[in-house]
């Protein structure tokens, strides 16, 4: 007979390593760079810091079959965490602090937590944790996870004199790796989180010592994006009855306008009436019925203003078009920030660039960068919307053949990107995500082809 | 400052859709229908029934934004599902019977019940389980999911008299869904699984009534899978530290023999042996340092016999030829069955076919058929192992071009299939793996260039 049992999410992730991004030893040194990486830039940007990151990769031994162990240390001028937070934060899988809805670069809750889990069942060796938020003390921790009930143990604590004021985080933990294989990955990785974060100083000290500094271009820290309450048009029932059970407000006019995004009371009350709700209702008497019906009757309300993007913090034409000329020197950059969108209620805002020569090599096709709230996402291109958007472009009509030294960029940013996978290696085809890309490169599509044409007329003229 | 937060894991899932496959009313249609057969497979299999699988799907009705909502029946005659088991099977996350080291379609704990999720969310209906197990009495359950908690709610629950003696599980769901662009998906699905499945009955009645009938082809039931113990390559210090803590035995040589996959007592002493331990040592005076030690010397040791593959239960040479030939009534068949391998200490057999002419289109690129322990896999193809793998081959060699008509099938049989997502889209590329996926697609590769040269040859000679 059947045997059943529940398991834990962190026993989960243990079982299913290949889910996260773990699945090989040259897999595993990537994903626990960026993972780290990912979270000193969001650290460092929720204090408004210019973001300086400092990585270290330490050969420490081999196994007995030949396998590397590393040490990876990252060293951050972010925010810090609170003393008694560390522990969770490190030590058990979908804690954090990123489950509001605004953008940023982490949102499920278990990346950093995933790259020190697969460093213990590697080498059982415990991470080494120190944060401060820039008061007198620092924090010392060393940790390891207990992998079955999800829960931090928390191997020694010590209370450091921080007498310099540094605030910060250092991460230091041991794994199987293959660093060789995985350097390209890793260094083409930081490059491109260089190119979309201008602001941020990244340093990175390879095993073999060699020294890869990517300095910032400029001294302007990104305006920081804004914590914003869901859209009406992104409600569930699910999502309405944990806002009915947790409000204040004691009728239906206060409840719309304090819970959701842009409904101010004149749209609160036409609402309503369309709805044929009574405004002086106490939402908390509504029944199961009534709350799906709510639902609908917000999801198809024709009249609620788009999500607005003040929220957001998009690249901008400039900073694209600067990263794009740094990196590849193109001859011709055509860059398009289309104007914000939503699904599911996230609003979302989607920049093209379209780069022509230089640098760019000429391959078999277009070369593709793809970024998802400031981070570049480097596997299974073939699997991520924009690529199926590229490759349903009839070229011809825009003049260019797919063999022309030209480079496509495509930066989404989002309250809630939609991740097809926990390693955020490719973004889900949402329909709304897909026309926004489509519109997006057709835009640039046609300004290159306009410098082509330039181009081929002055070619002409001269050879006359 | 910072607020953390700790979410539960069904609170991570509906959060995030797309991760389990959800991300449109159309994929959710297909995800659910699919989960639910899966599950009525396995659980036909896991008593030797001939699975007999019906679905139904019934429009009943539209949000007032216009989409539709429909109620999806399956109906089996599996197992039966234990009357106490029943709330935690469909209504939490990571419960279930196939935490096992056994091959099944199932794998993650949570594929049905996110499709109850899914329609909770959009419908805010409960569920309706019925089940037996085949005695006099079977069981019927209303069901929701308490998100927050991932909890069951249960509803109601009816004790019926079983007469008749039925033994199965009835699942009754409404969800939003838009079969008319999910629908040419969810045939292929059928059409597939049938093909790999010859022995199940499966029969479809979509929202317009069309009856759709696949019928078995073999009353044959393949050989059922065996559950078997972890094998010494895939050791971990994680996994040695929690057989160590359960085991009842009280020195390291029953403890290799008693909790190892092919490790007898011979092999054992050898091992033993070779890491210098001492065979009547207590495995729980074994200290931290040591553990990592033996977990290293497993994993090193040369002499371990690979995995036997004797638990494992592939389709066979004669099933998937029959099965091709029904479907797509090629002029030539080759298949190759591998030998058993492993990756990580996951046995696992790798099952090509390579398929000319016939109904097989002439396209601008070979037509692949993926399968992962008798599922079909239809999205992401071009992030798939195996897609790779074709990709990497040179066809001049085998004087074959791509835009011959020919259809290349790839199966693989594991007690644990690398998924690279939760909604089991595609294969991650593990060396082990894409190496057997190789040999195995050139070994049919060589017999359709014989077949090919040998038609050519016959040809040429009529022509005279
Ligand atoms: N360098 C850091 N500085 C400050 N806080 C950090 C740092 N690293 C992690 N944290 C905190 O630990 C939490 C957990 O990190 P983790 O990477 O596991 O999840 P996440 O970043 O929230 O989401 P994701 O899984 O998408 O990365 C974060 O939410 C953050 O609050
Ligand atoms: N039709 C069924 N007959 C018998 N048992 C079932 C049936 N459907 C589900 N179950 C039981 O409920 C459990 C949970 O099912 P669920 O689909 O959520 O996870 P799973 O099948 O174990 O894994 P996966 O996420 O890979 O599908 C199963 O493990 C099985 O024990
Ligand atoms: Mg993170
Ligand atoms: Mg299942």
């Amino acid at each position: 007979a059947q045997t059943f049992e529940e398991i834990g999410v962190a026993d989960f992730f243990y079982r299913n390593r290949d889910i996260a991004g773990f699945t090989s030893p040259s897999r595993a040194v990537f994903s626990a760079i960026r993972e780290l990486v990912e979270n000193s830039l969001d650290a460092a940007e929720d204090v408004g810091a210019l973001p300086d990151v400092r990585v270290w990769m330490f050969k420490k031994g081999e196994t007995t079959s030949g396998v590397s162990i590393y040490k990876v240390r990252v060293e951050d001028n972010g925010s810090g965490v609170p003393p008694q937070s560390i522990p969770s934060a490190f030590g058990k899988v979908l804690f954090g602090s990123k489950f509001k809805l605004r953008q940023a670069r982490g949102t499920f809750g278990l990346g950093g937590t995933m790259a020190i889990l697969y460093g213990q069942i590697t080498t059982n060796k415990p991470v080494k944790v120190i944060s401060s938020a820039g008061g007198p003390k620092a924090f010392a921790y060393k940790l390891m996870i207990d992998v079955e009930r999800n829960r931090p143990i928390v191997l020694s604590r010590k209370v450091l004199n921080n007498g310099s004021g540094w605030r910060g985080t250092i991460i230091e933990l041991h794994l199987e790796g293959d660093y060789l294989r995985a350097m390209p990955k890793v260094l083409e990785y930081l490059k491109q989180t260089a190119l979309v974060n201008p602001h941020a100083n990244i340093t990175f000290v390879d095993p073999k010592g060699r020294l890869y500094v990517f300095s910032k271009a400029t001294e302007d820290v990104p305006r920081p994006p804004k914590e914003t309450k869901p859209h009406p048009y992104g409600v569930d029932v699910e999502l309405l009855q944990r806002l009915i059970r947790a409000t204040n407000c004691r009728n239906m006019l206060d409840f719309l306008r304090a819970h959701f995004h842009r409904v101010g009371e004149v749209m609160a009350k036409r609402f309503l009436e369309s709805a044929g709700l009574d405004a002086l209702r106490d939402p908390r008497s509504l029944t199961h019925d009534e709350v799906v019906q709510l639902s609908q009757e917000m999801k198809s309300f024709k009249w609620f203003l788009p999500p607005d993007a003040s929220c957001l913090s998009p690249l901008g034409e400039e900073l694209l078009r600067a990263g794009i000329a740094k990196e590849l020197r193109p001859e011709f950059i055509a860059v398009c920030q289309r104007k914000p969108s939503a699904y599911s209620g996230h609003p979302f805002i989607v920049e093209c660039a379209m780069a022509y020569g230089g640098d760019i090599p000429k391959a078999e096709y277009f070369t593709l960068y793809r970024f998802a709230n400031r981070i570049p996402l480097l596997y299974d291109e073939a699997s991520d919307v924009s690529f199926k958007v590229i490759r349903s472009i009839n070229w011809s009509r825009y003049k260019i053949s797919s063999d022309m030294p030209i480079a496509i960029f495509v930066h989404i940013c989002s309250t809630k990107v939609p991740y097809k996978t926990i390693g955020k290696e490719f973004i889900a085809d949402r329909q709304e995500v897909k026309r926004e890309i489509l519109f997006g490169i057709r835009e640039v599509a046609r300004q290159v082809q306009r410098f082509l044409s330039k181009r081929e007329k002055a070619e002409r003229q001269r050879k006359r």
